[in-house]
């Protein structure tokens, strides 16, 4: 087969009563249609497909429906650490960044850690500095909060519960 | 958690995960994510991003795992996938679900959750989304 082929995900979860209307199911689907049409935009000109995961991965990274980046979800303490990896089939080359909190698209850290260093995965504040001296955007705490992703915490804190993604409803009581 | 997976008109694979965590997890804590081998994976065979209870992929070693089950077990993608994500990551106390492309550009999708945004999209065809 001489195409391309792009497959992404964007968690995964229980269903939600409050996420189950056709405006909130529109929602989703046009997000996820638009990052595969950023991956597209790699891959139609014959572009690679190292390329093409990051380009779909930033988009929904910007995207605050889902828990990576803008729209990341909170730890106890009411912080938000993000992490990131990709890794190339071809040249098994691989980067990663964890617990970073200021990198704008941590998709893109992930990358310079591949591609700038000869390490796999850096961890903490020394990763932020990282990407903030390679001249990778960054962003302050706020940017990346939502008060969906507030909302569940406050209730994964009243229930003593650590949640995927999508396991919170944040309508019920 | 978010990720993508590509195989690109030249054959190349490549994989991609990023993540906020678990909702209310403990200050510090790495899930599968960013752990090469657990959340995310490419090498000649196959391309893999997962999504689901962190642990449960690092215990597994989930993302190669579907590597493994296809070089040595000979199993195609889809079965594969089905099998870390349905069976493995549930021994290993977690749910979630994982996506894949082979090198031949043939998508695998396996999820044990009821729910798990994905969308695939190959050269020539409409893009398919789904959400359940």
């Amino acid at each position: 087969m001489s195409g391309y082929t792009l497959v992404i995900h964007g968690g995964a979860g229980a269903i939600q009563p409050e996420e189950r209307t056709p405006a909130r199911e529109a929602e989703y689907r046009a997000a996820l249609l638009a990052a595969l049409k950023a991956g597209e935009g790699v891959l139609a000109q014959g572009g690679p497909a190292l390329a093409a995961v990051i380009a779909a991965v930033r988009s929904l990274e910007d995207c605050p429906l889902f828990n990576a980046g803008r729209g990341s979800t909170f730890t106890h303490g009411g912080r938000i650490e993000m992490d990131a990896s990709v890794m190339d089939g071809a040249s098994r080359r691989a980067g990663a960044v964890a617990g970073v909190t200021r990198i704008r698209n941590p998709v893109t850290a992930a990358q310079a850690v591949m591609e700038r260093t000869p390490h796999v995965l850096l961890a903490g504040p020394a990763a932020d500095a990282f990407a903030e001296a390679e001249g990778l955007a960054m962003a302050p705490p706020e940017y990346f909060r939502t008060e969906h992703r507030w909302q569940q915490l406050q209730k994964a804190l009243t229930a003593q519960q650590v949640a995927l993604d999508h396991d919170i409803s944040t309508r019920m009581g | 958690t978010v990720g993508a997976v590509a195989r690109d008109a030249s054959g190349r694979l490549a994989a991609a995960t990023s993540t906020g965590g678990m909702t209310n997890k403990r200050d510090g804590r790495i899930g599968d994510s960013p752990l090469i081998g657990a959340g995310t994976w490419a090498d000649a065979q196959v391309a893999v991003s997962c999504t689901g209870v962190g642990e449960a992929f690092i215990r597994c070693a989930a993302a190669h795992e579907v590597s493994a089950l296809m070089r040595y077990r000979g199993m195609p993608v889809q079965q594969a996938a089905e099998e870390v994500a349905l069976r493995l990551v549930p021994e290993c106390g977690g749910g979630g679900g994982l996506i894949a492309v082979d090198a031949a550009g043939q998508p695998g999708i396996a999820f044990g959750t009821a729910r798990m945004h994905r969308g695939v999209l190959r050269a020539g065809v409409a893009p398919e989304v789904a959400i359940y």
